[in-house]
């Protein structure tokens, strides 16, 4: 159905669990399947009950030898007879539950994973999917699905209704000025629309090339780019498709117009905001949060921060704010001794960046701010001649005609 | 490369390859100077998927990654992201 995008009218599918593996017994080889199932209105008939009373079900799982592999998914339709191929989950390798970081693989993220190729989904490239062709350790505890595999069946299935956007156009208001306190005011930026209204005429979704970002980040080997209420993902300077999204459809209760954000040591991504911070793992929120900086660390400043820079390499978090910088230590929740320190041991870094992050392999810490960003030398500890440079140029691959152009009339397909 | 020894059980790469969707069957059957080519470009795009550095070498990094447990579907290598959520 997926291939061909038909539609399925009935609410039922019906399924049965044909047999399992010793090694991981009966009960929590069910109990496992039905919990990866059991998020769809998926009807289980009892085996036994299938095959004595000629029930046709549409899905029957077995456990088979394929090629000493681990996992095969084959589902195929056919109304007029019994399922001709089987989902197969096989435990030729060690397999279990609720199993601790590489001891095995455990049969509820496997159920997961084929359950993704009966609906649809290929493998995925994005080695923190699911849907990644090898198996790696997730928490199933309070497990979530991972962003790329959420819109991977979200462009099969579509977006939660409750997701949508409305459909009735949103009002073209002019734009005006908000008494806000967050640190982009203080640039003199151009006038900002009410929090509460997009800044544009039409859908109201900001097209990169106009810049005037409120932060960048690279989270796992992507920039994620924040502006208002949008944000932007890229790939070797290609906006991937279908962004810019809301923030708080993937990050809920986060607010628009963050000051930074970075990822942490454990994966987390943290965002600030005001005096204020979010921690979240993936897209759900850690509780407790937000909180005052004043709890991250006693000496950051009050009001905000600029930007954030963790710095792998030295496993080092750094904070900006407008001529002075602070070195956090992650593991003792403080920052470093003799900090904060001037700006200006970042020879050639404006004041107040708006985001920074380092080069993949660590040679290089690009900060950005306005529309321009700068290439620091993390050995001579300067920056590299030629900079400052155009971020839209350079980073969203926008080319000069584009650059302010767009948002008046003309949008291209930039968005 | 076809087989590595070193540890208890071999890795047939070729099969591996195929098997996986990175080598088409009928690429093989070929001149030895083109079957190195076709290789190591299969190789390579496995590589490329899987993240890891792209060397289109069988080096040991590689070679751990073809050895980890994996899904038995094949991957698409070549279809386009837009394709590949789909089925």
């Amino acid at each position: 159905f997926a291939l061909t995008g038909q539609k399925w009218r009935d609410r039922k599918i019906s399924y049965s669990i044909s047999n399992f593996t010793p090694k991981v017994g009966e009960k929590d080889t069910q109990r496992a399947i039905r919990r990866a199932f059991g998020s769809l209105s998926w009807l289980e008939n009892l085996c036994s009950a299938s095959a004595e009373d000629g029930m046709k079900v549409l899905v029957l799982l077995g456990h088979l030898v394929l090629l000493g592999h681990l996992g095969h998914a084959n589902i195929c339709y056919c109304p007029c007879c019994w399922a001709e191929e089987l989902s197969s989950i096989t435990p030729v390798e060690q397999q279990g539950l609720k199993l601790p970081p590489s001891s095995g693989n455990d049969l509820f993220l496997v159920a997961v994973h084929e359950l993704g190729h009966a609906l649809g989904l290929e493998h995925s490239n994005d080695p923190s999917a699911i849907m990644a062709p090898f198996y790696q350790y997730m928490d199933t505890h309070n497990f979530k699905l991972p962003l790329d595999d959420l819109q991977g069946i979200q462009k099969i299935y579509g977006v939660p209704t409750a997701m949508m956007e409305p459909t009735r156009p949103l009002p073209t208001l002019p734009t005006r000025r908000t008494p806000s306190t967050s640190k982009h005011d203080r640039h003199s930026r151009p006038p900002r629309p009410p929090a509460d209204r997009p800044a544009l005429p039409g859908n109201g979704r900001p097209n990169i090339c106009d810049g005037n970002f409120n932060t960048v980040a690279f989270f796992r080997r992507e920039m994620f780019v924040f502006k208002d209420r949008w944000f932007w993902r890229l790939r070797n300077n290609k906006v991937q498709e279908g962004y810019p999204m809301q923030i708080d459809q993937f990050w809920k209760g986060l607010p628009p117009r963050i000051d930074a954000t970075y990822e942490r040591p454990d994966g987390k991504f943290v965002f600030f905001k005001g005096d204020k911070y979010w921690v979240f793992k993936e897209v759900t929120a850690e509780p407790g949060y937000p909180r005052s900086l004043v709890e991250m660390g006693s000496t950051l400043p009050k009001d905000g921060i600029d930007t954030a820079l963790r710095w792998e390499p030295v496993g080092k978090t750094y904070f900006f704010k407008g001529d002075q910088y602070w070195r956090y230590n992650e593991e003792k929740h403080t920052t470093d001794p003799g900090y904060p320190k001037p700006m200006a041991v970042w020879k050639g870094i404006p004041d107040a960046p708006q985001g920074a992050f380092i080069s993949r392999e660590g040679h290089y810490t690009y900060f950005y701010r306005g529309k321009e960003y700068w290439k620091f030398d993390n050995q001579k500890l300067a920056v590299e001649p030629g900079y400052p440079k155009s971020v839209l140029r350079d980073w969203m691959g926008c080319d000069q005609s584009e650059v302010g152009r767009s948002g008046k009339g003309n949008r291209g397909d930039r968005q | 490369v076809v087989s590595v020894c070193a540890e208890d059980r071999t890795l047939m790469v070729e099969t591996w390859l195929k098997t996986y969707g990175y080598l088409l069957p009928h690429a093989i059957r070929t001149s030895d100077l083109w079957q190195e080519t076709v290789l190591q470009a299969a190789v390579a795009s496995m590589q490329r998927f899987y993240g890891i550095p792209v060397t289109g070498r069988l080096d040991q990094t590689t070679v751990e990654w073809m050895r980890k447990p994996r899904c038995g579907v094949p991957d698409h290598p070549h279809a386009s992201r837009h394709q590949r959520k789909r089925r």
